[in-house]
């Protein structure tokens, strides 16, 4: 019932479909894709990551999705991804390539307590789930926790905040976990975040409106990538750092990721069809998923072709 | 199960730096139980906002004073929110 073939991609799917579906897919491509478990979540819920890998010792490329909870395309857009780069493997001569190079790690559901509480109780849950001492509200922002620019401008000190960037840098346990995968690894050449929705591609930084040393760089593939992604439905993005095309935002991970040492940081906002917000419907992931593909590929092959 | 019956999300597109300030000043307004989906940050970004049932009057009123212009992206929240769990229960069954 769960096997890759039978899962409906043009669906969205809780969290235990989307662990038992990974099983499958592992299953179906052993030589390629393995499972493994980054840590637990706040609520003791396993964070499984899947490692594309053809070779060991390899350079590395990280891509994350839903880190927030409520941005259900963005995690839909991870298991339609994950299938593409698992079948593609072999066909795809750019992609064979690269995978014959790099390893690809992909976290469907960065958070995966909020995820479940987005199907069981809020809809519209952002943060994780655990619980700040002294207040009557529950969770941190995931994406202002990283301990880059931490407390700074765009993030909110109020525990009942959508913002609230929690009691101190990597307090989320969903954030150390990925911190601790990524810095123990030690060669990861990009880090990629999926969110949704604005249409944006963007680099960092978000803790600061300077431009970052590699900018002009970053600027250039993003755009190209910008490009391919309009290339499929015309879908049009706007491309720049955090600060300056959406508002300043402190402890993002990809400011942290880029000054860890990984250049080629990015993250991306899904599409927006101006209708639906959050709930954009599922017969829209397949479309979305598709689009972006175009975008990450281009991100992975440029790093592919540019070792540093 | 938190239910979001009669909420709308109104998209605001301003037009000037202080059409922005008076959205912001929105955000501080914690009366009205504004949710943010996008905040205002410039005039080329529109700005989403999830507006509770109770505080739909105040809110166009307070819109309406200052010729800020707006659309409804989503007139019933939860009718949404009811299609796409109907959605989710069919694909499960099939």
């Amino acid at each position: 019932e769960l096997s890759t073939r039978s899962i409906n991609f043009a669906a969205y799917h809780t969290l235990d479909t989307i662990y038992s579906w990974m099983d499958s897919l592992v299953a179906q491509h052993p030589g390629l894709v393995t499972k493994e478990e980054v840590g637990r979540s706040y609520e003791g819920r396993p964070m499984y990551v899947l490692k594309f890998s053809t070779g060991s010792d390899r350079p590395a490329i990280w891509i994350d999705t839903g880190i927030h909870a409520r941005e259900w395309v963005s995690q839909a857009t991870g298991v339609w991804t994950a299938n593409k780069i698992a079948t593609d493997y072999g066909s795809d001569a750019s992609l064979t390539s690269l995978l014959n190079s790099m390893d690809l790690y992909l976290l469907i559901v960065a958070n995966p307590d909020g995820y479940v509480y987005t199907h069981t109780r809020d809809r519209m849950w952002r943060k994780t789930r655990s619980v700040n001492p002294g207040s009557a509200c529950r969770g941190v922002d995931p994406n202002r926790n990283w301990d880059a620019g931490f407390g700074g401008p765009g993030a909110s000190t109020n525990p009942c905040s959508d913002s609230y960037h929690g009691p101190a840098a990597h307090s989320e346990v969903e954030v150390k976990n990925v911190v601790d995968l990524i810095t123990s690894h030690g060669n990861f050449k990009s880090f990629i975040s999926v969110h949704a929705y604005s249409q944006l591609l963007m680099y960092p930084y978000g803790y600061s409106c300077s431009h970052v040393p590699d900018q002009p760089e970053l600027d250039s593939v993003g755009r190209a990538a910008a490009q391919k992604l309009a290339s499929l439905y015309g879908t049009s993005y706007r491309v720049g750092n955090i600060c300056n095309i959406i508002y300043p935002a402190s402890g993002g991970s990809i400011d942290w990721s880029y000054d860890a040492g990984i250049k080629y940081s990015f993250a991306l906002e899904l599409r927006d069809t101006g209708r639906y917000g959050f709930l954009l419907p599922a017969s829209q992931i397949v479309p979305t998923a598709s689009e972006t593909w175009l975008a990450l590929k281009h991100i992975m092959e440029h790093v592919r072709d540019h070792p540093y | 199960q938190r239910l979001f019956v009669g909420d709308q999300v109104i998209r605001i597109n301003a037009e000037s730096e202080e059409q922005i300030q008076l959205l912001q000043a929105l955000e501080t307004q914690e009366e009205w139980e504004l949710e943010f989906w996008r905040r205002p940050v410039s005039t080329g970004l529109p700005v989403d906002v999830r507006v509770p049932r109770g505080s739909l009057e105040p809110v166009r009123s307070y819109l309406l004073a200052h010729d800020l212009p707006f659309s409804v992206l989503i007139s019933n929240l939860q009718e949404l929110l009811n299609e796409e769990k109907a959605e989710m229960e069919r694909n499960q069954k099939l």
